[in-house]
């Protein structure tokens, strides 16, 4: 794992960023309050006896911060997020209080979306397989699980996944979020503790709380900060009963996409067995492109997938779909189904998206009579190493684990950011810019995401226009 | 390219960066002024 | 507050806003002094316990919402290091400035004051007062 703590000169830098930024939003709100200044963003005249939508000083950093930025964020895309992208031109003459389309689209390559096996496509087998389910399931079943909502389909690629992760059962949802979000209040109840890595997702953090469980954080992949914390909890118990917790879970990613890094499965296994605990494993980003056969990083270890308690995981990163699944032993799943509100309230996965995952999922176990699934899991390793290899002799700042599809290059200050980004769109490349609040504070980057669907043309083409763009923002300061 | 980095001028508007950049110049005159008379 | 390089920053800061003063040829030493001393109090007693909140959406349903930004830090928890160095950084600017104005009354009772303010609004006792 990589990590390299950025250095004292460039937190000075991002923090002299943040303060003339917070010093200039001073000004410009000033500005706006006395009518200096035409406000622009969104207005909450609540009258006296409403609860404000939001609290003003809260879209601070949104108005004076993030709008300066905009134009970097939530481009509209018009095609499939393949290897290559296609970009809806938009411009804007007010900074980015407005945009407007110049009707123009803007052939990219991609190097932002999470489409690890390339299977984001709209030929091929599995888009034909989804669009033949149209016509034999329509677009949505308009029902939930529990009453009408369940199709052939679903049972089919329950049963397929169960044996592709080698446990016992699974269950499938509509949504990725809603499969965290909704599964965890169903499994855990009050008088347990949850001990959540500090990196996790927020489905994972939403899910804890809706659960009403106690949370404890510990640091990002840290066992022995997990171990002491789980040592403390069953001494002490619960904190007013005093009585010991019902059941403690360890909730953990598999691969952290902002982060790069992988979850150190093996000690996190023991550490469970050695304490009694569950452990609930979200491999988000991991299933389908971590491991020999894509089985994530259950096999990414070696480790016995019936050691982890609840398995997750979603569609939409290798599998070019949407939605997720929970994966476990048969009781599990079975209360699950009987008791999650996914299965009670949310209309069931889309037919098309159910096949499409299916398709794939054959493809990947090669189960179709070709070997296209295992080139694409092999392509992606190989294209991981060498861009990973390359941007580390080029001097950038490089997170995380080698084994993993995601490469986050540091830019620290969230000019920088922005400036990042804008340079490599005009070189014709997409790529993703995150800053703060979701890095911390010093912590803005560029996240590559690789694909099975580059080729190594487009990764030198590629690698050539970072080079350039990391000159020119000097990020390339890697000690 | 990188003091404009380096400060965010890169992403306040026009009228911010000449009013930061008047800024910068008054306090380095008043400090090169302050030097020589005190020197 | 409690990142790595964000203590350094912070110091930067303050000698640098004191260079700025300094080099005004129309103020002496002492009232550069004095100036540093009493911006910083009001600047730090503003953004630390008059804000209340967070200049960005956070994720706890608006728990932090009434809270100052001092009562937010470590969660609220007393006595860390974090609390103990913005704690120190009014005390030593207050010493130095009474070094360096000579111990004069007039500046020592005007940096005293701000000094008793910031420091009154850090004790403990006073966490969720208002």
């Amino acid at each position: 794992e990589l990590y390299e703590s950025p250095s004292r000169l460039q937190v000075f830098y991002t923090h002299l960023c943040y303060t003339i930024l917070e010093v200039f939003g001073h000004i410009r709100e000033f500005m706006r309050k006395w009518g200096l200044e035409q406000r622009k963003g969104a207005v909450d005249n609540n009258t006296e006896d409403f609860a404000p939508l939001f609290n003003s000083y809260e879209s601070f950093h949104t108005r004076n911060v993030y709008v300066r930025n905009r134009d970097c964020f939530n481009r509209p895309i018009c095609s499939v997020p393949g290897a290559e992208i296609e970009l809806v031109e938009r411009k804007s003459d007010d900074y980015n209080w407005t945009f407007y389309y110049t009707g123009e689209k803007i052939k990219v390559l991609n190097m932002g979306s999470y489409n690890y096996l390339g299977f984001a496509e709209n030929n091929g087998p599995s888009s034909r397989c989804a669009i033949k389910s149209i016509e034999d399931f329509g677009v949505s079943s308009c029902s939930s699980r529990q009453e009408l909502g369940t199709l052939r389909c679903h049972l089919e690629l329950e049963e397929l996944l169960a044996r592709f992760i080698g446990v016992e059962a699974a269950l499938v949802t509509g949504m990725g979020f809603a499969t965290n979000a909704l599964s965890i209040p169903a499994v855990i109840e009050k008088d347990c503790l949850i001990l959540s890595d500090e990196l996790n997702h927020v489905s994972l953090i939403l899910g804890a709380r809706l659960s009403g469980a106690t949370i404890r954080v510990f640091k990002h992949n840290n066992v022995q900060d997990l171990e002491s914390k789980l040592k403390k909890a069953i001494i002490d118990g619960h904190p007013l009963t005093r009585r010991p917790w019902k059941k403690i879970f360890i909730i953990v990613e598999g691969v952290y996409s902002m982060e790069g890094t992988i979850t150190p499965l093996p000690e996190i296994i023991a550490l469970k067995k050695k304490y009694k605990a569950y452990l609930y494993l979200d491999e988000a980003h991991s299933i389908g492109a971590v491991g020999p056969t894509g089985r994530g990083v259950v096999e990414h270890y070696g480790c016995d997938p019936r050691d982890v308690d609840v398995l997750m995981g979603t569609f939409s990163k290798s599998f070019g779909a949407a939605g997720g699944y929970v994966a476990g032993p048969q009781n599990l799943i079975n209360h699950l189904k009987n008791s999650s509100h996914s299965h009670c309230y949310a209309t069931s996965m889309s037919a098309p998206v159910c096949m499409q995952t299916k398709k794939t999922l054959e493809i990947i176990m090669g189960l179709d009579g070709t070997k296209e699934g295992q080139r694409r899991i092999k392509q992606l390793a190989e294209n991981t190493r060498y861009f990973r290899d390359k941007l580390k002799k080029m001097g950038f700042v490089v997170y995380g684990n080698s084994g993993s599809p995601i490469v986050p290059a540091m830019l620290y200050m969230p000019p920088k950011v922005a400036f990042f980004n804008r340079l490599m769109l005009e070189r014709k490349i997409a790529v993703v810019t995150v800053g703060f609040p979701a890095t911390p504070l010093a912590g803005g980057r560029v996240r590559f995401c690789l694909s099975a669907a580059h080729t190594r043309e487009m990764l030198d083409r590629a690698l050539q226009a970072i080079d350039e763009c990391g000159h020119l923002n000097g990020i390339k300061i890697s000690k | 390219m990188q003091y404009l980095l380096n400060t965010a001028l890169y992403m306040l508007e026009p009228p911010e960066i000449k009013l930061f950049n008047f800024i910068i110049l008054v306090v380095f005159v008043t400090a090169a002024y302050s030097t020589y008379i005190f020197l | 507050l409690n990142s790595k390089g964000i203590w350094f920053t912070y110091v930067i800061f303050v000698f640098t806003m004191h260079l700025i003063l300094l080099s005004l040829p129309f103020l002496s030493t002492a009232v550069a002094w004095t100036l540093t001393n009493v911006l910083h109090n009001v600047a730090a007693f503003y953004l630390l316990h008059i804000v209340k909140g967070a200049p960005w959406e956070t994720s706890d349903q608006g728990k932090a919402r009434s809270y100052t930004y001092w009562e937010q830090i470590d969660d609220g928890v007393q006595f860390t290091a974090t609390r103990k160095f913005l704690t120190t950084v009014p005390i030593v600017l207050f010493l130095m400035a009474s070094f360096y104005t000579k111990y004069d009354p007039t500046h020592f009772f005007i940096n005293v004051s701000t000094l008793i303010v910031v420091l009154i609004a850090k004790l403990p006792q006073l966490h969720g007062v208002r």
